[in-house]
């Protein structure tokens, strides 16, 4: 069965799209089955493959008795799309029984059929991140080496931790991954180590992401790095990520 | 009374909330009296001036009678602060009766103390924002020359065009201000030219906000530009789109 990763941060850009995406697509190249959750109201991992309001998305697997509706979009790598719909239909969701475990319930549906899940989380510690956490075996906090990354990792911790406590024992952080560095930047250097000095118990992924316009321009292209230029050193960091979950 | 410009776009890290910091600096600079507003559940607003857990916030005000609290920062500019806390009860604010209005209302009481009161939106067309765009004559819309950027724009100007039908009909949008430009990225000089192409009825600001390390240096210093580097690029251009917004 598969295992189910969540790729969260509450702050806004840090890359969790990004990383959903690339990460997505290196695992796919390994030969396992990978399917990506949109759960953002914003829906920009669907429209990053050209997924426009999609008749069947997440939000109606989690509000009536339907399956996760699931597009094919390459080898090994399937969708399960949302878009601006979604936010509307949000505060149903809030308000519906048992709704931290609908993502739960619904996965494990089709759990047997994929190697790994991945869930991209909007930027926020609302009701689609508690799911998607809570559905979760791991999670991906993508961070940047920034002053507010540094104020938001004390209250991700403590949400995760609650979700622990209360619902969902199981759940690991895989690790944190930094992001959209700037190797020229003393202070990106600076903020990594002060982050790792911070928050010491957590794992910190070796892989680092740097800042890269071949990113901005497969996202133009709707396509992840590989197909977009495979030579990219944000591609080869990717990959390298996703080598380094796998021996985790 | 005050002008009440709300600071949006539901799309995460694109600068909203640097250019509240540095916007309201500008026009304190002019003299002018400004309220910066953080309604967003992260409170980096508040966390880039050292308030941290404050005791009384903005989620307080709307929730019961006291007003809102004020913060003095510096010359002639003044804080209502924000933090994680806000997160736990917003679904408070979103089932009380009048929700939308309730900013609107405690807004009402202090207006005639400010000139300018500039509203720090969080990534997200959710409760808080939905109050920040009520409660406003005008809004300014930060956005990143990106793939993701173009797809957001069209959600929020729906967003916008409900609350004028519905609950503001003046409010206005004062522009669009292109943010963290790398003036070496044809990507971003092609895409603001196909943003501008698409959304001809928009006005966009002629001001655009360089990608600068400043910028981040600044926010590790907890200081706005001006206090931080006034020879610095983006505090120029932040100084000129004072001009640029006072000048409308
Ligand atoms: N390594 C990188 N180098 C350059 N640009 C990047 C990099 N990673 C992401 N970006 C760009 O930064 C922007 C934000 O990235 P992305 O959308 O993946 O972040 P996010 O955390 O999913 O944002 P949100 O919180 O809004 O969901 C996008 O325009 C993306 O193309
Ligand atoms: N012009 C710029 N040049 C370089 N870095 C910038 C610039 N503007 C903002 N940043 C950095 O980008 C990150 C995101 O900016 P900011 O927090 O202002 O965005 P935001 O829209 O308020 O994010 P959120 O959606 O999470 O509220 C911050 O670390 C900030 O320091
Ligand atoms: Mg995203
Ligand atoms: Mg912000």
């Amino acid at each position: 069965p598969a295992q189910v990763i969540s790729i969260v941060n509450h702050k806004g850009g840090v890359g969790k799209t990004t990383t959903v995406i690339n990460l997505a697509k290196a695992l796919s190249l390994y030969g396992l089955k990978v399917l990506m959750i949109d759960m953002d109201s914003q829906g920009n991992l669907s429209q990053c493959y050209n997924v426009h309001e999609p008749e069947q998305q997440i939000i109606d697997s989690l509000l009536s008795d339907v399956p996760i509706p699931v597009v094919p979009i390459a080898d090994n790598l399937y969708l399960a799309p949302s878009d601006i719909r979604m936010a509307a239909r949000e505060s149903d969701l809030t308000n519906s029984i048992g709704s931290e475990r609908r993502l739960t319930i619904k996965i494990s549906q089709i759990r047997d059929q994929y190697d790994y899940i991945l869930i991209d989380c909007p930027p926020s510690l609302g009701i689609c991140t508690t799911c998607s956490l809570v559905a979760s075996d791991g999670c991906i906090v993508p961070i940047q080496a920034e002053a507010s990354a540094y104020h938001g990792v004390a209250n991700l911790l403590n949400h995760i931790s609650d979700i622990r406590t209360y619902a969902n024992p199981p759940l690991n952080i895989k690790g944190f991954v930094f992001t959209m560095i700037d190797k020229r930047l003393n202070l990106h250097a600076d903020m990594m180590g002060h982050i790792k000095n911070s928050f010491k118990g957590v794992h910190i992924f070796d892989t680092v992401i740097s800042q890269s316009k071949a990113v901005k321009e497969s996202q133009v292209a709707k396509e992840d790095l590989f197909t977009c230029d495979p030579t990219s050193v944000p591609w080869i960091q990717y990959k390298t990520l996703a080598t380094e979950l796998l021996n985790l």
